[in-house]
């Protein structure tokens, strides 16, 4: 049902603020306790994505499509920030860091935009 | 489904000249089986228009058709772009600094200088100039009045005494002509560089008492400027054709889908209007 | 329902857009048949209020006597536009314009965050 | 139901430093049945602080708590919060041109004043300085620079070579004292003028392999500045009590519900911890 998408975009979005958060925690400080929970709140966004990927299946929607490459784009952002935080790549890691936030405020800003789909259609 | 997914980010989504691109654009790639996503700020807002593009980069769109912006964050996000392999077509105003593929639109340059070309063929004596510009960061705007600074360069008559922004809405327009006028009241004539200028500068000249109305150039054939033209409060038009933009830009994004190579500078056609029965 | 009073946040955003396209309307083409489409979409608005308003009696919440001020602020500001395009008064009803297009964003702005607030609680 | 309703705007909801000044206002709201709402941009972003201003002033709250922004829109703003029967109390950082009724916080201009002559009496010989700032269009760092370079204006073995701006991050910091130290290997000194500008520089000094640290001092008693002073990575730190702020902030909007007048300038305390027992 269209109340039942709405649940999961709702969650998304916050899933997605939740990922940019523990990623600039692991390079403010990069110890084994916040890697682990980096690495959780990944694969919590993946699972909602994969939820909504099934969810949707029967609707070839491109709004979908945009949303869904913008989820990969958050998760590999956030995946190349502490691929240089490991490295000790001062330069590099700050700018993905600006990249992961960027993905991550686009996605909340698309969340609007697909309920406001969910509901006129 | 569709074969390509292209993105058209538009000036500002309320205004009527933005939205014969859009439609042009929208008319072309439906004929090709392709979705063209539009969108763009309200208002004017070149942050949200950088934003939206670092978006459909995001998005993984096939192409995006854009205007040329200034300043660094424009040339990172098209150096971004062809990273990801997504063309980007610049229209309506180029950044040729940029690696943006091709460029689609006036010739800015160019269509200031017949402004100016008008202006010193249509009258005679001393000609006191003010300017309504959309917005003076835009560099198509300002490619207008170095044109027609050019063509006036040598004609001691006429000098430019005030620049204004309308930031391209009618009402902006019609509120600085209103208060350039008060201010320089020895102004004969008005250039207006951006679509909405005409109309907004001949409401403006209406709220004041003039004993002689200005001379008056403006931009753009969109319907509401050609029944000023008619009526006479409008002394010529310089022409532009956004359609033409929007169904070439769709064009050219489409052969990038599989050639390597476009025509990278493709001027549409500018003339001036005089009568409007030459359209 | 929290779906029910989800509609009605949406419907009124969409709404507070329409007033602000009309009252621009006007402001460009001070016509009869542009004040009367004003009028109309002005009421439309006012009924979404009140329809807010009988729904949430129950629940004393900040958020929502936020939102019904911004409402008001919104309606408030196109009527003052209005007059001042009545007034032939340039530099009032430019500057009116701007502060009844601010006033229909931050509804559209608030509408996402009452949603949340919805869901979550 | 509530007796008012407040806002707090602060700088960045992500940074510790604001995360005080908003829990000990609502703290002082809670005591005093005050609904405080606290809302601010994630990243500092003052064009998004003057809308959120805007949008406070239009849902009818009874007091706006917030810092003193450069520019005219915020001189505008508190102008039509006061029409509106709204008043503005700025915290933080001031801006005494603006009508807010008054402020709450550090002396900014003092507090810089006081780590320039610690530098003076803690090191001798040349010191080439290196300064660190959150913003350079924030009127706190502004004026803590300032009482800085009043304080070092006479010593000339003390010299400023650079400034960067954190961007009032820990990250950004730590870039930044990264590239300036490698652009100047004669940098022997470094001075932080906000939160989180001295742990990004113990980490951006970390990250370059140098024969001797610099002598660092650095702003606010945040734990993980604290500490860093107890292992001797920093020399001093200049102390701000933004948990006064804050409190004081709501006790002084509560007053003016039904006062005229209350003392507009509250500076709270400011002083040089060199030792962490000190606190
Ligand atoms: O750039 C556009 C310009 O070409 C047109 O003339 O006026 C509107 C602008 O947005
Ligand atoms: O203005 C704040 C400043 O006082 C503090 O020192 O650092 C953080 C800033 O946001």
């Amino acid at each position: 049902t269209s109340f039942e998408r709405f649940l999961i975009f709702n969650s998304i979005s916050q899933q997605a603020n939740d990922l940019y958060e523990d990623t600039n925690a692991y390079v403010r400080d990069p110890s084994e306790e916040n890697l682990t929970s980096y690495y959780r709140s990944r694969l919590q966004l993946r699972d909602e994505e994969n939820r909504l990927e099934a969810n949707m299946k029967e609707s070839e929607n491109i709004e979908l499509s945009n949303y869904l490459n913008l989820i990969e784009s958050l998760i590999r952002n956030s995946e190349v920030t502490v691929g240089f935080v490991l490295r000790d790549d001062i330069e590099r890691y700050t700018s993905y860091l600006q990249e992961t936030q960027n993905s991550a405020s686009y996605i909340q800003e698309n969340t609007l935009s697909l309920i406001d789909l969910e509901l006129t259609e | 489904t569709y074969d390509y997914h292209f993105a058209l980010i538009t000036e500002e989504t309320g205004n009527a000249y933005w939205q014969e691109i859009e439609q042009s654009a929208k008319a072309t790639a439906a004929e090709h089986n392709i979705y063209l996503e539009s969108t763009g700020p309200r208002k004017a807002n070149p942050d949200e228009v950088l934003r939206t593009m670092d978006q459909m980069i995001a998005a993984k769109v096939d192409g995006i058709i854009t205007q040329g912006l200034p300043g660094p964050r424009f040339l990172d996000l098209v150096h971004k772009a062809n990273e990801h392999n997504i063309p980007v077509v610049t229209v309506d105003s180029d950044m040729p600094e940029s690696e943006r593929t091709a460029y689609i639109g006036t010739d800015n340059f160019d269509s200031g200088y017949l402004a100016g070309e008008e202006l010193i063929r249509e009258t005679t004596g001393e000609q006191v100039v003010g300017i309504i510009t959309g917005n003076v960061e835009s560099l198509n705007q300002q490619q207008r009045m170095e044109g027609f600074e050019e063509a006036i360069k040598n004609v001691d008559r006429i000098q430019v005494v005030d620049i204004r922004e309308s930031n391209i809405t009618e009402v902006g327009a019609a509120q600085v002509t209103y208060s350039m006028m008060k201010q320089h009241s020895d102004i004969n004539a008005l250039f207006g560089t951006s679509a909405l200028d005409g109309v907004g500068m001949v409401q403006g000249v209406e709220e004041i008492t003039v004993w002689e109305r200005p001379y008056m150039i403006a931009f753009d054939i969109l319907p509401e400027t050609i029944h000023l033209l008619e009526e006479g409060k409008l002394d010529a038009v310089i022409a532009q054709y956004p359609d033409k933009m929007g169904t070439k830009a769709v064009q050219t994004m489409i052969d990038l889908q599989h050639k390597d190579y476009v025509e990278p500078l493709q001027h549409t056609k500018t003339e001036v209007i005089r009568e409007p029965d030459q359209l």
